[in-house]
């Protein structure tokens, strides 16, 4: 019988052969968007969010050169107190996934091997056509991002 | 914007970054 | 004694009674006791190096964060093995030319005001 973990890393590392599951496209939330191509079933590992792992005082660093730059930095995800996944110029299109204060997927980090690793599973039945989503669970700011989720228990902000 | 920057680098896995050494610094003369 | 600090270092600094081995990006350990004034002085030996790679030493108020090199801000200041250069706030400075390298007996001195 298989472990969690040893089934998780089965079931990560089939991800890369399912990617029809998903498609990208123009979003109503913002800019793109990634959408799905056939009804997904609760608790399903949808697609693995990738990117280049960095300690936090790197992506602080980042962080105000992407802003500077205009970039906007959310494309940094945390997965732990010390490392950040950075998806902003290296990574996967699990980047366009928006957020939403009522959304269809959660994000999970898993352990495999010693690696963390981000995975977006569904949280309910997801239909065929919907747009994927998941609370970005941001650290509340002070200069805030205004959420374009539409959902009716949106809390007005990202951050 | 990461739609559409040129640069932009597909990984198949997440990629661990190699640091340089002047990675925190602001100014070398 | 002073010793090198078990708690006040980075976690992935491998600590080995007074001698501290790093690896990857730059990281800190600090000494057990700190000073608030007068003229102190202390030395260490750069035992070994591995090609291409660097190490920083110097002077750090508790403050300065453990995850990144001595001189990265305004608590504390560095001297680096490449090019000898001195760095206080992230910004390098000229300081002694040719650098330091593994073998070398490296000796920090810092001032501090007494009557402040």
């Amino acid at each position: 019988s298989l472990g969690d973990a040893n089934n998780d890393f089965f079931k990560i590392n089939q991800l890369k052969f399912r990617k029809k599951m998903i498609k990208f496209a123009r979003s109503r939330i913002h800019g793109w968007g990634l959408y799905a191509m056939e009804s997904i079933a609760p608790d399903e590992m949808i697609v693995e969010y990738i990117g280049q792992t960095i300690r936090s005082l790197v992506a602080e660093e980042r962080e105000k050169a992407y802003e500077r730059r205009g970039i906007g930095s959310s494309y940094l995800f945390r997965i732990d107190l010390h490392h950040v996944i950075d998806a902003t110029k290296r990574g996967n299109f699990a980047r366009f996934i928006n957020h939403s204060c009522q959304p269809n997927c959660y994000a999970k980090v898993l352990t495999i091997e010693g690696e963390k690793r981000i995975v977006i599973y569904s949280r309910t039945i997801i239909k065929k056509g919907e747009e994927i989503t998941y609370d970005y669970k941001f650290p509340i700011e002070d200069d805030k991002i205004d959420c374009l989720c539409g959902a009716k228990t949106c809390r007005g902000y990202l951050n | 914007w990461s739609a559409f920057a040129p640069e932009f680098q597909e990984l198949e896995e997440n990629e661990k970054y190699i640091e340089k050494e002047n990675e925190f610094d602001m100014e070398d003369e | 004694t002073v010793n090198v600090s078990s708690n006040d270092r980075a976690f992935q600094l491998s600590i080995n009674g007074n001698s501290i081995t790093g690896f990857e990006g730059y990281s800190m350990a600090r000494a057990s006791h700190g000073v608030s004034k007068g003229t102190w002085y202390f030395e260490v030996n750069f035992d070994d190096q591995p090609d291409d790679s660097h190490i920083r030493i110097g002077w750090s108020q508790s403050y300065a964060s453990l995850q990144a090199c001595v001189g990265y801000n305004k608590f504390s200041y560095g001297w680096r093995s490449k090019h000898g250069t001195k760095f206080h706030e992230a910004k390098g400075k000229k300081y002694h030319f040719g650098g330091f390298k593994q073998g070398d007996v490296l000796g920090c001195l810092i001032h501090l005001p007494v009557d402040k």
